[in-house]
């Protein structure tokens, strides 16, 4: 079968079903395919392994193409201000931890910002992340306004002469008219409080989310300029493919990963990595 | 939608007199495409179409002169019969007290959900949360705070505790003291790669001898729902499923890979934040909307 003749049927099949459940999605696998059948006859030993080698090819230029693929938080004269938003249980929360723990370990100073006031325990939550990492919490009590908080923080970072503002947010579903335009107004208090700052506002997007993942960041990314995302759980056998087409369609960079429920448990996106990982 | 596609499928060919088997793979090419835009398993998509397919051959779909809607009837009563068709109520035990458990992976909703059907099920049974997470921060709070919302019996650990097992003894007793019929643990989310934590669940399972199991399962879940569940159902015999966050706008194939895979029927839907927004799960709505 993969002796070095021309590709079988059974070749593409088995790439396509490679692709497709590694929730690439069929719209994106069937378009990669074609290109791929149309460069392969140039080949004249197309085998599995060089089939598979061209495709990664493919897949790492689509990445590359990503302009802030694999990228940290930006840091310049200013303060930078990280938005951590998403929908419900994504791992906003624990990733907001772990990046204020990454970036205290690269020598900044680092205020959290409890913003989510809606959910049960979720300042208690962000706050006994604190204590681990040594990083003071900005909270208010639960029912408060969001915008208040972020607002509190902002002064908070400004007075303690902090580096860098990790701002974690309610899970919202972007179907939410009225929580997009909390998220929103949210950023218009960043703007206006702190108009000089880099703002890096993440997507965090849980590695074993379908084809809804691809409208979430259509979604979140209409409603505010969004500067990357962050696969969650990417410590799951789930292979993200989703990102190829939110970063083809959107250009929107996968900067970390989430690998496992520790603080520090978060890396930097490795697109190699990731395609190997998507072709097994 | 599917129909419209379909209908494109077979508009030209109605002049032309006799389907052919070549316009029914056209049509089913719509049908996979459509399930697979729907998150449906790759694996499960394919073996649905080709049960698809066996009927759609018939002279019923080939002489018809509605092809499209003889072939979007076969599309959903193969769904339907695949979903397990009807409604599926939660099982009460005949010796109470009634013991739940929820399980599933990191964020899919599980404590939120124990307070959801415990407050669903309040007037009729008087039941009790017990808080079973001790590894993420805050869970036993959240759970904690969600049944005092709800006014519902809360039972955690005491500060320091991290034995699961302990606990579950510990709830049983204050249950029967307080004459608590029905008793739901919420446990911690784990990945079904995580042996040790897939050991912990087995020994969970033989320590509260639950009467339901029910996994947790956020609608939103693409391609692994299948791995997800099978590795479930695999190491504690899962006797539901509750699917989360069904207020998003993600198609919800994942809801039918799981039926699929396991066998177990779908009972409840998660329609929002607030502990009223449990419904019970709809199999043909959810088989429009897969569809698309
Ligand atoms: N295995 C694994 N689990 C993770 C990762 N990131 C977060 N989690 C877990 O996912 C669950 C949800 O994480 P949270 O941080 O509470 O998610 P959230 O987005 O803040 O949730 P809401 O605020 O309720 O919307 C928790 O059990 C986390 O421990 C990760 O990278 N790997
Ligand atoms: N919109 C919506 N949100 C939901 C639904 N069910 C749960 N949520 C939200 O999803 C997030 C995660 O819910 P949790 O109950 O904490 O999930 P969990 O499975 O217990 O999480 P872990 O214990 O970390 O594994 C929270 O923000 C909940 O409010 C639902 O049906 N709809
Ligand atoms: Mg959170
Ligand atoms: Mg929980």
């Amino acid at each position: 079968l993969f002796s070095g003749e021309v590709p079988t049927e059974s070749f593409w099949d088995s790439l396509e079903e490679t692709l497709i459940s590694g929730d690439a999605g069929i719209e994106l696998t069937g378009e990669i395919i074609r290109n791929l059948r149309e460069k392969s006859g140039f080949f004249r030993a197309m085998n599995r392994e060089n089939g598979l080698s061209l495709l990664a090819g493919v897949l790492y230029e689509h990445l590359a193409a990503v302009k802030g693929t694999g990228e940290p938080v930006r840091f310049g004269q200013a303060p930078t201000v990280v938005l951590l938003l998403g929908v419900n249980g994504s791992g906003k929360t624990t990733t907001a931890a772990k990046m204020a723990w990454n970036l205290q370990k690269e020598g900044k100073k680092v205020i959290l910002a409890a913003a989510d006031t809606f959910r049960a325990a979720a300042a208690d939550q962000l706050k006994a992340w604190g204590e681990r990492s040594g990083t003071r919490v900005v909270t208010h009590a639960p029912g408060g306004d969001p915008g208040a908080v972020v607002f509190d923080a902002i002064q908070a970072a400004k007075a303690g002469g902090h580096d860098c503002l990790v701002i974690d947010t309610a899970g919202r579903l972007h179907t939410k008219a009225n929580l997009m335009e909390e998220l929103i107004k949210m950023t218009r208090i960043i703007e206006r409080n702190c108009p000089e700052w880099i703002v890096e506002s993440l997507l965090v997007i849980d590695a074993v989310t379908g084809q809804n993942g691809f409208r979430q960041a259509q979604a979140f990314g209409n409603a505010i300029p969004l500067t990357g995302a962050v696969i969650s759980k990417y410590d799951h056998t789930a292979k993200g493919g989703i990102i190829l087409s939110v970063g083809r369609e959107l250009g929107l960079p996968v900067r970390y990963v989430g690998l496992g429920e520790g603080i520090e448990d978060l890396k930097l996106f490795e697109p190699e990595e990731f395609v190997d990982a998507l072709l097994g | 939608s599917l129909r419209e596609r379909l209908e494109g499928v077979f508009k030209g060919l109605k002049n032309r007199g006799k389907l052919t088997e070549e316009d029914i793979s056209a049509a089913l090419r719509n049908v996979r495409r459509a399930l697979l835009e729907g998150d449906v398993n790759f694996r499960v998509a394919r073996d649905l179409v080709e049960k698809i397919r066996e009927r759609a051959l018939g002279r019923d779909v080939l002489d018809s002169i509605t092809p499209a809607q003889q072939v979007i009837a076969i599309v959903f009563e193969e769904i339907s019969a695949l979903m397990g068709g009807g409604r599926h109520a939660l099982a009460f035990s005949s010796k109470p007290p009634s013991k739940y458990l929820l399980v599933g992976l990191q964020g899919s909703g599980k404590t939120t959900t124990c307070v959801k059907i415990a407050k669903k099920i309040s007037d009729s049974h008087k039941p009790l949360v017990v808080a079973c997470d001790f590894r993420r921060p805050a869970a036993v709070e959240q759970l904690r705070v969600l049944a005092q919302q709800a006014g519902i019996g809360f039972f955690g650990p005491e500060e320091g505790e991290k034995d699961a097992r302990l606990i579950v003894d510990k709830a049983l007793d204050y249950a029967a003291q307080r004459l608590y019929d029905v008793i739901l643990f919420d446990t911690a989310g784990r990945l079904d790669i995580d042996e040790d934590l897939m050991d912990e669940l087995a020994s969970l399972g033989q320590a509260v001898e639950p009467t339901e199991t029910l996994l947790v399962v956020d609608a939103m879940t693409g391609q692994e729902a299948v791995n997800v569940a099978s590795a479930f159902h695999g190491r504690i015999p899962l006797t539901g499923i509750v699917l989360t966050k069904v207020d998003g706008d993600s198609r919800g194939g994942a809801s039918l890979s799981v039926r699929a895979v396991t066998g177990v029927p779908v009972k409840f839907a998660g329609v929002g934040e607030r502990i009223a927004d449990l419904e019970q799960f709809d199999p043909d709505r959810m088989a429009q909307r897969i569809l698309g």
